[in-house]
């Protein structure tokens, strides 16, 4: 409710609908009511934190709904973020003898 | 350097956008992309390499759970070169399959993989003349990113928390007063041309500028310059048959 409330830019109504149109765009169906409330405010958090984004850009860009509107920040990072790119790149194990150019 | 480049507009030479699902397998799928259009654009030959390799044959084993795009170009050296993705086709499953690299014929092959130097100038010059070369970049602004081009402050995107990597496939310079107009009307928004990359991503073509992105171009936005990795492949010729189209 809180979230419903807090973040929601549109009004609750229109935000349902929103949330419909984004449920058939990308497919999506939710396991019990429970879920669907539950992803509907993530939906309008998501959505509240774009409009954020859109105002800090210093470019051009615009932001709004994706097809990761439904996901959480942490169940996004698990999904595609790959493990985090150390702060050097390791020393290579071992070095390639150098081959014949051309050759496979 | 020239004023803009964009290799998807030269034939056969960007494959079409990939989609790693549930797969974390960005890092494989960058490697991919640009092994490939290396070897289209030195080779002039049209092939389609396996990700699903790279994932199998990675010396972590991490399969769909990450990786490096310097641990792919160790694997193509390796196992000499790269099976064909439809003798070797991208699985997206959770657990790494046993290698099965040696049993296909390499339709693809590298003599070495280096790094570049962190200034975007020498970026676009190198892209421009060589072709298209991987990055990895701080990926928290693409969740909720739809169209433009991205320009971020350190505060706004780390540049140091790079855990993104993507095909950096070009460059060029966005007219002002190009925005729609709700941006125009916002007083943070650029009033000048804004000099942007262009970068393929692996979310599928619903996704952003149907499966593109552009960030900011001249401030290291998004961590871009840190890990700027691309394979060598064949011989460095002085002419290259085509040039990137403006």
């Amino acid at each position: 409710d809180y979230l419903l409330t807090k973040d929601a830019g549109p009004r609750p109504l229109e935000l349902k609908e929103v949330f419909k149109l984004f449920q058939i765009q990308f497919n999506r169906s939710y396991s019990n009511p429970a879920e669907y409330t539950r992803r509907l405010a993530i939906f309008a958090h998501n959505l509240a934190q774009a409009q954020r984004l859109q105002q800090e850009d210093l470019g051009t860009a615009e932001f709004g709904e994706t097809p990761f509107s439904d996901l959480t920040e942490e169940e996004f990072g698990q999904l595609y973020g790959h493990q985090r790119a150390p702060e050097r790149i390791p020393n290579m194990a071992k070095k390639v003898e150098s081959q014949e150019w051309g050759e496979s | 350097v020239p004023p803009t480049c964009d290799w998807r507009k030269a034939k056969n030479i960007i494959s079409s956008i990939k989609n790693q699902e549930k797969c974390r397998c960005c890092w494989a799928m960058a490697a991919a992309d640009n092994i490939q259009a290396l070897w289209r654009i030195k080779h002039q030959k049209f092939v389609d390499v396996s990700v699903q390799e790279l994932l199998d044959c990675d010396r972590c084993g991490n399969g769909c759970k990450g990786g490096f795009v310097w641990d792919a170009y160790i694997t193509v050296l390796n196992y000499s070169g790269l099976a064909s993705e439809q003798d070797y086709p991208f699985q997206g499953h959770q657990k790494p399959h046993r290698c099965l690299a040696k049993k296909y014929k390499k339709v693809a092959w590298i003599q070495d993989f280096t790094m570049l130097s962190r200034n975007e100038q020498a970026i676009a010059r190198y892209l421009a003349v060589h072709g298209p070369i991987t990055v990895t970049i701080n990926m928290k602004l693409l969740k909720d990113y739809q169209k433009g081009v991205i320009k971020a402050t350190p505060s706004s995107c780390d540049p140091q928390h790079v855990d993104h990597s993507v095909l950096l496939v070009g460059f060029g310079k966005e007219k002002a007063g190009m925005q729609t107009g709700t941006v125009l009307s916002h007083p943070r928004k650029p009033r000048r041309s804004t000099p942007f990359w262009i970068l393929k991503n692996s979310w599928g073509d619903g996704w952003g500028e149907k499966g593109y992105f552009r960030l900011y171009r001249g401030n290291n936005t998004c961590g871009i310059t840190k890990y700027p990795i691309t394979a060598l492949v064949s011989l460095p010729v002085k002419k290259l048959p085509i040039s990137c189209p403006p």
